[in-house]
Formats: C-alpha cells, sequence, structure tokens
C-alpha cells in the first residue's frame, strides 16, 4: 500500500 | 537501517530488560512508576498496530513483538505480581495521566500525516511517548533520591531519543525525500523533558553525593 509512508523506524 | 538508529534500538531495548532485571531480581518494583509503564505499553500498542499489516524487515517485526511484550509483562508484574505489587507505591505515583492521554490523542486527530485510523494511532503513540516519562520523573521527585537502576533506566532511554534525533540529521542530510516533522518534533520535546534529569544526574555523580532532584 504505496499510499501510506510505511514506517519503517520503531 | 545506519549505526545511530540501531544504537538506539538497543539502548531502548537496554533500559527495557534493565527494568525488567530490576523488578525480576529485587521482586520489587519501589520507585517505578506504573503510570509510566501503562503509557509506553499504550505506545507500542497504537504504534505497532502495522505489525501483521506492513512487513518491513524481521528485525522491525521482532523489535516490535519484543517491544510489545516486555512492557505489557512489566506492566503484568506491577499489577498482578503478588509479591511485585506489594512495593508499588501507589500514594506517590499520582500523576493523572489520563489527561496526557487525552491531550495527546485530540492533537494526533488534529496533526497527522493522513487522517487515517493508523496514522491518527500512530500520531498519538509519537505525541505519548514523548510525554510518557512523566509520571516518571514525577515520582522520582516524590521520592527524593534515585537508587542507580532506575537512574540508568531514564539514562538509556535518554540515549536512544539521542541516538534517535541523530539518526533523523543523518537521514536528512542522506536521503533526498526523508522528513518526518512529527516524529522529530515530538522527539525534540522528549529528549528535553529528559535533559534536566540528565543535569542533575551529572551534578551527583561529580559531586560524588546521591543523586537529590529539587523536590
Amino acid at each position: 500500500s504505496k499510499n501510506r509512508s510505511v514506517k519503517d523506524e520503531l | 537501517m545506519n549505526i545511530f538508529r540501531f544504537a538506539g534500538d538497543m539502548t531502548h531495548l537496554i533500559s527495557i530488560l534493565i527494568l525488567l532485571l530490576k523488578i525480576y531480581a529485587t521482586k520489587s518494583c519501589a520507585g517505578i512508576s506504573l503510570k509510566t509503564q501503562e503509557l509506553y505499553a499504550l505506545v507500542f500498542l497504537t504504534r505497532y498496530l502495522d505489525l501483521f499489516t506492513d512487513y518491513v524487515s524481521l528485525y522491525n517485526t521482532v523489535m516490535k513483538i519484543v517491544f510489545i511484550a516486555s512492557s505489557l509483562a512489566i506492566v503484568w508484574c506491577m499489577r498482578r505480581h503478588p509479591l511485585v505489587r506489594r512495593s508499588y507505591d501507589k500514594d506517590l505515583d499520582t500523576f493523572r495521566h489520563q489527561y496526557v492521554v487525552l491531550a495527546c490523542f485530540v492533537l494526533a486527530l488534529l496533526l497527522n500525516e493522513k487522517f487515517t485510523i493508523q496514522e491518527v494511532f500512530w500520531a498519538f503513540s509519537i505525541y505519548l511517548e514523548a510525554v510518557a516519562i512523566l509520571p516518571q520523573l514525577v515520582l522520582l521527585q516524590r521520592s527524593g533520591n534515585v537508587d542507580n537502576l532506575t537512574g540508568q533506566y531514564v539514562l538509556f532511554l535518554g540515549a536512544y531519543r539521542g541516538l534517535y534525533i541523530i539518526n533523523w540529521i543523518y537521514r536528512y542530510f542522506t536521503e533526498d525525500h526523508f522528513t518526518r516533522w512529527i516524529a522529530c518534533v515530538s522527539g525534540l520535546v522528549q529528549t528535553g523533558l529528559y535533559a534536566d534529569f540528565f543535569y542533575y544526574y551529572y551534578l551527583s555523580w561529580k559531586t560524588n553525593t546521591k543523586l537529590k532532584l529539587p523536590a
């Protein structure tokens, strides 16, 4: 789901 | 993943393990604020809603599960464990954290990246983490001196936030489209909260006296 900025941090 | 962020995650993990060790070894939670631990559990539960929907990396998934499990374990110990719960000084842990939860939720409704359930709860968890330490700092001031384990706990938490801020600065300069205003601003506020604690911690270390926080 690219429209949501995927959170890559904890 | 850069070294600053990895070091930040590790110091964060260490701070939680220090607390678990202290509670497990001494079967006591004196000097620890249950309200702060409940707020941290809420931070992890609302931040990692994407645990099953977005797979970033095995590292991220494992760490999310460890953070959720360990924070719930601490809350469970302080509430349910027959020996530990006796040492919880609830008449000192009187910070009205429900107002903080409400304020953070309202702020998250107003200030978020996208008005969706996941994004609002993510922003909520970011704001909540910035103020979650308040009941613990209030408890430390009430109980006067801080025993070394709780002091180290806040020290590692501060190191985790400080390293994350360096990580954001690093990513800002190395990645073209990196912007995380919500996390950055909130992280700065949180680190500022710890700064006064560190100042007293440093003073006590320098003058080699028991740490006395100004009541």
